[in-house]
């Protein structure tokens, strides 16, 4: 973990009284490595070394306190800063439906993050209806559908047709049955697909969804920051939610996400059921991010 | 690369050349041992095309393979390929495109839909198996996936096929009960088929970071990988974990998934990986 790797490193502080610039240097290459271990982007990593730099030279050792756990705390206190503040409330639109846009790489656990808030809004009294408009991976509608079914919620589909025009579609349905809250399920597309990328601005413009949260995978390495900023141009993003937390992945994606495109963390996946949404805890995350 | 010509290899060349590694999730150690080499030979000399070929060179080095991408075949018998990997990574997609490849062997081809627990999975093979002419075994939502393949492996050897795939469901490394399940369906199937199964490949997301490695890691230890199938190589994640799974792991990339259609699979090319990488 993070302080046996410093107290290796900066073992010899403890003499001084001050932590300067020469006796930090150590230390910090540790947790600069443990961060890059973790995922976290080499230019975020950059950036913030030098912030934690700024901040841990000149403060006073405090002498009932080894000087690991010091730097830690610096690094510690930081890092909750940056992934924070933390605001899982959705505001919901008071003049007709709400419409929340998923949107995200593929794979990445769209549709069933899609299930998961239509369970979370159902369960705060909220009246949902899913939207199937991945018309493109096969089974994707049924996958929805079945989802839907599980949780005793609606799903509108269509089995062919245009995308743009089923979002459409499915908003008026939910303005007819008086459904309070559109859910989108797009299809997953590479941020460098141009006419995909296009298809969700179309989207945006023709639908007007109140929130478009972007599905990032807590596995993703360096590559982040290109999917989530290209996203975040295309769209402007209102929240991220990091998915697959459940494992053991250190999930730096979500400093370099939150960094890179300043769009908080609403939620995270912490599990295949639809019940395993929680809403983002920055210092959870920052325990799991230093290992 | 281009840029780096001319330049002095001092401290500031050095740690471009960490940063270009990283980025392209190399991972620490990995980079930090290539640097190492790149410093020992060519420190305050002037960078130029030997030095570029130099850390080409280590790194096709480490990701060669003398079998390249052929898979392993029985000698006698239906041959039996078993699909694993985390969530979302691509298994599916890459056992209908695999499919579609071995089918242009003449071979007849059995798919087994093994992920019995997630919501449409059989569905989404099904029609895959559709759209590559293949057959397939699948068995009710909820059924063991370890009976499934049971049944996959009596039809196989019943129907004299050649090639019998296994998908199973996306788990994560950490889920013990669902490592357990795998292991489960990996020895149904090699006491059904002796020998089998003949490859059994780790589908790894290449917008993964270091995570990886300890997918790779326990999913060998736990069934025994013989290769690896790297998707999503069409997006612009480099992939480098490979690398480091290579080093340690020893396991060798057999297939690159690059697209989303059926025939968005390339043997892997060591060379094109690492020009790739280096751009
Ligand atoms: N362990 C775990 N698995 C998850 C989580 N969220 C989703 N999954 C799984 O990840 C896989 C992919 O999920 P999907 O919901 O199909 O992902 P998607 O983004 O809709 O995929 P595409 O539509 O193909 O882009 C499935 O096996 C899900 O069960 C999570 O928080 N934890
Ligand atoms: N761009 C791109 N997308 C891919 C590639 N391989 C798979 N995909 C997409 O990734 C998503 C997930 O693929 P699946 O085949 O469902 O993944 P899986 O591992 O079977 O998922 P689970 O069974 O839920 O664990 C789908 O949208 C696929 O179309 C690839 O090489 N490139
Ligand atoms: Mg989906
Ligand atoms: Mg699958």
């Amino acid at each position: 973990d993070m302080q046996k790797r410093l107290a290796g490193a900066i073992g010899r502080f403890r003499a001084r009284g001050i932590l300067t610039e020469a006796n930090i240097q150590d230390g910090l290459k540790e947790v600069r490595d443990a961060l890059l271990e973790a995922d976290v982007n080499f230019q975020v990593v950059q950036e913030f070394m030098a912030e934690v730099g700024k901040k841990a030279v000149g403060a006073q050792l405090i002498r009932s306190v080894r000087p690991e756990q010091q730097i830690v705390k610096i690094v510690h206190d930081e890092l909750v800063n940056l992934m924070g503040p933390v605001d899982p409330t959705i505001r919901f639109s008071n003049s007709g439906p709400t419409v929340l846009m998923l949107c995200g790489l593929q794979g990445s656990g769209k549709t069933t993050t899609c299930g998961k808030l239509a369970r979370l809004l159902a369960a705060q009294g909220r009246k949902p209806l899913l939207v199937a408009a991945d018309l493109q991976r096969p089974a994707a509608v049924e996958q929805l559908r079945l989802i839907g079914n599980q949780l005793g919620v609606p799903v509108y589909t269509e089995e062919k047709g245009d995308p743009v025009a089923v979002c459409q579609n499915g908003v008026a349905e939910a303005n007819r049955r008086n459904l309070d809250t559109v859910i989108l399920d797009t299809a997953g597309r590479l941020h460098v697909d141009d006419e995909l990328m296009n298809e969700l601005t179309r989207i945006e413009k023709k639908v007007k969804p109140h929130q478009v949260y972007f599905v990032c995978d807590a596995l993703t390495g360096q590559d982040a920051v290109s999917s989530a900023g290209v996203f975040n141009e295309a769209l402007e993003l209102d929240g991220v939610i990091l998915t697959k937390l459940d494992g053991d992945a250190r999930g730096g994606a979500a400093l370099s996400v939150k960094k890179v495109t300043g769009v908080p963390i609403k939620f995270v996946g912490k599990g295949e059921k639809l019940d395993k949404i929680e809403s983002f805890d920055p210092e959870r995350m920052v325990g799991q991010m230093l290992g | 690369v281009r840029s780096w010509f001319g330049r002095k290899v001092d401290a500031s060349f050095l740690e471009d050349l960490e940063a270009r590694l990283i980025q392209a999730d190399v991972g620490v150690a990995a980079t930090g041992r290539i640097v190492a080499r790149v410093q020992e030979s060519f420190a305050d000399k002037t960078a130029g095309e030997d030095l570029v070929e130099f850390v080409r060179n280590e790194l096709k080095a480490l990701l060669d393979d003398p079998r390249k991408s052929t898979l392993a075949e029985a000698e006698t018998g239906p041959t039996v390929y078993l699909i694993a990997g985390v969530n979302g990574s691509g298994k599916t997609t890459s056992i209908a495109k695999l499919s579609q490849r071995l089918k242009e062997g003449n071979r007849t081809i059995l798919l087994a839909a093994c992920d019995t627990f997630r919501a449409a999975a059989s569905d989404q093979l099904e029609i895959w198996a559709g759209r590559a002419g293949v057959d397939l075994v699948k068995g009710s939502p909820g059924a063991d996936p370890a009976s499934v393949a049971h049944d996959a492996c009596d039809r196989a050897l019943a129907r004299k096929i050649d090639v019998l795939i296994v998908d199973t469901a996306g788990r994560l490394h950490t889920q013990q009960h669902l490592m357990r399940e795998l292991e489960k369906v990996r020895n149904v199937i090699s006491r059904k088929i002796p020998g089998s199964p003949h490859e059994v490949l780790l589908v790894l997301d290449a917008t993964n970071g270091q995570n990886a490695i300890r997918q790779a890691e326990i999913f060998t230890k736990s069934i025994g990988c013989t290769g690896v199938i790297l998707t999503k190589l069409d997006g612009t994640a480099k992939g480098g974990i490979v690398v480091s799974i290579r080093q340690t792991i020893g396991l060798p990339v057999k297939f690159v998934g690059v697209g989303e259609g059926i025939d968005d699979l390339q043997p892997f090319d060591p060379s094109a990986f690492v020009d790739s990488l280096l751009e």
